[in-house]
């Protein structure tokens, strides 16, 4: 028997909307610990890591560990069924085929239930290493996103430069080229808008921007972004899940022919 | 043009 019950509902639907695009189906590992996630898109050039702590949950109950195999998509059309203040329960018998999820109003007068079918998904399950990241980069998430989207005008890809000083975004192609730099602000004073560098090594990356862009549909989740990278290694762009875990997407560099 | 790499070329299959 599985079930997880979240009051603060839209965080799942906005979890939803940050990985249904990149990811057309996907399996929910659940354990004691919580429910994790781990996949990548279709074209394997970008990887999703999202784990969820069972203390986020309230109840959260795991009798044995469970696999859930889930089209998403079908599940985002669901979550959309529950209202932002709705909480969300999600529940799996130990046999069954099928998953539930219940959406309560939160003084409990409305009480809606959906159930759908797991699938049989294999997955290609990826051993990440634990990295030292050469430039640690955070931002605030809406300002990638708008960098990223500018950026997408100009050309397919962004070189990220990381030294000291900033952080740098470029684009080029047919119609020219755009720069966009970012000066580290520590000093602001609200938290969430800081500009922070943290430099063992200056890098040079070249990176996808149709991949970034799915990337930023987790913009929602938080206010701050996290983008790790070292030379010739896949980038890392977290987004903190409220307090009960995050959302981490790894992307293949681009290299030069 | 530059060459995308995959997730495979740097993470081992588990």
């Amino acid at each position: 028997m599985f079930e997880a019950r979240l009051a603060q509902g839209t965080l799942l639907k906005k979890v939803l909307e940050a990985i249904k695009d990149l990811l057309n189906e996907a399996t929910w590992d659940c354990n004691e610990n919580g429910m994790s996630l781990q996949a990548m898109d279709s074209s394997h050039v970008s990887l999703v890591s999202l784990t969820l702590n069972a203390e986020g949950f309230e109840p959260y109950r795991c009798d044995r560990n469970c696999s859930l195999g889930i089209n998403l998509a079908s599940m985002s059309k669901i979550f959309k069924c529950a209202s932002n203040e709705d909480s969300i329960t999600i529940k799996a018998g130990d046999e069954g085929d099928t998953i539930t999820y219940v959406f309560e109003s939160p003084n409990g007068d409305k009480v809606s239930d959906y159930e759908m079918k797991l699938m049989d998904i294999e997955t290609d399950h990826l051993g990440i290493p634990d990295t030292t990241y050469s430039c640690v980069v955070k931002l605030p998430a809406a300002e990638f996103q708008r960098i990223c989207r500018d950026l997408s005008q100009i050309g397919e890809s962004v070189t990220i430069c990381c030294t000291k000083d900033g952080v740098r975004f470029s684009a080029s192609g047919d119609l020219g080229s755009g720069n966009i730099k970012l000066a580290q602000n520590a000093n602001v004073d609200k938290e969430d808008e800081a500009v922070t560098i943290e430099m063992q090594e200056a890098c040079t990356l070249t990176f996808a921007l149709r991949y970034l862009n799915f990337f930023c549909k987790a913009t929602p989740l938080s206010p701050q972004v996290t983008l790790s990278m070292s030379n010739e290694v896949p980038l890392v762009v977290e987004y903190k899940i409220g307090e009960m875990g995050h959302v981490r997407y790894y992307l293949a560099p681009k290299i030069e022919d | 043009q530059d060459s995308q790499l995959r997730m495979t070329q740097f993470f081992p299959s588990e």
